[in-house]
């Protein structure tokens, strides 16, 4: 474990405590969308059937609950809690599933390293969740007033992609043998989706202006 | 591919 890594496992976990807060204190989900939500529940899932088959460490199978959990947590306070779900832009929040899972899925089927069940679910999961971003950033696209919790929390998100990128270089350099090109390339896909919104993100910043994306 | 990935990564 680098640091880079430990930065980036820390920053994913805080961009959901910020969700998760943000959520409780203001009793409101607006601009949250739950595709994306929706998306990252099928990415932990399909990632972490290892949870059955396969310890690494206590901090790996800990870190594992945490998502699986509090992205569970997100998407029941946005579908049943009493006062949050009605906060829900149910009609700007409109990005089709399946053309992300879809072709994910078909990408799997065809780009892994074993075809397998579980190797194939996980494939689909790195290559799910490179894009499972985008119904937010589009759901963000269209919110006027983007709050400083919804826009902290994809920074966060994106920060940590950074960050792994930092990780597998360092990895790459101490380590003999450690190469995962799939996972490399989807990291790298999904770094990028990102770059649009950082570039406006520390532009309202430097600024001091509220945050807001053109169409 | 041929690769064997370490799957201890988050």
């Amino acid at each position: 474990m680098n640091i880079f890594r430990l930065a980036g496992d820390m920053t994913h976990l805080l961009s959901i405590i910020v969700l998760l807060l943000k959520m409780n204190a203001t009793r409101s989900c607006r601009g949250v969308s739950l595709k994306t939500q929706e998306l990252y529940a099928v990415v932990f899932v399909c990632r972490y059937l290892d949870l059955f088959t396969n310890f690494i460490s206590l901090y790996n199978t800990v870190m594992k609950l945490i998502f699986l959990a509090s992205t569970f947590t997100i998407i029941y306070w946005m579908r049943f809690h009493k006062v949050i779900r009605v906060t829900y832009d149910r009609e700007q929040d409109t990005f089709r599933y399946q053309f992300l899972v879809l072709p994910c899925l078909v990408l799997a089927m065809v780009l892994n390293s074993e075809f397998t069940v579980m190797e194939v679910l996980w494939t689909f999961s790195i290559y799910l969740e490179a894009v499972a971003i985008l119904p937010q950033l589009v759901l963000l696209q269209r919110t006027n007033n983007i709050d400083n919790l919804t826009g902290n929390y994809v920074f966060l998100l994106g920060s940590y992609r950074a960050l792994y990128i930092l990780n597998w270089i360092y990895r790459f350099m101490t380590e003999p043998n450690y190469r995962q090109y799939l996972v490399w390339i989807s990291g790298i896909v999904q770094t990028i989706v990102y770059i649009d919104f950082f570039y406006y993100y520390i532009k309202s910043w430097r600024n001091n202006e509220k945050l807001s994306l053109p169409a | 591919v041929a690769e064997k990935i370490a799957k201890d990564e988050l």
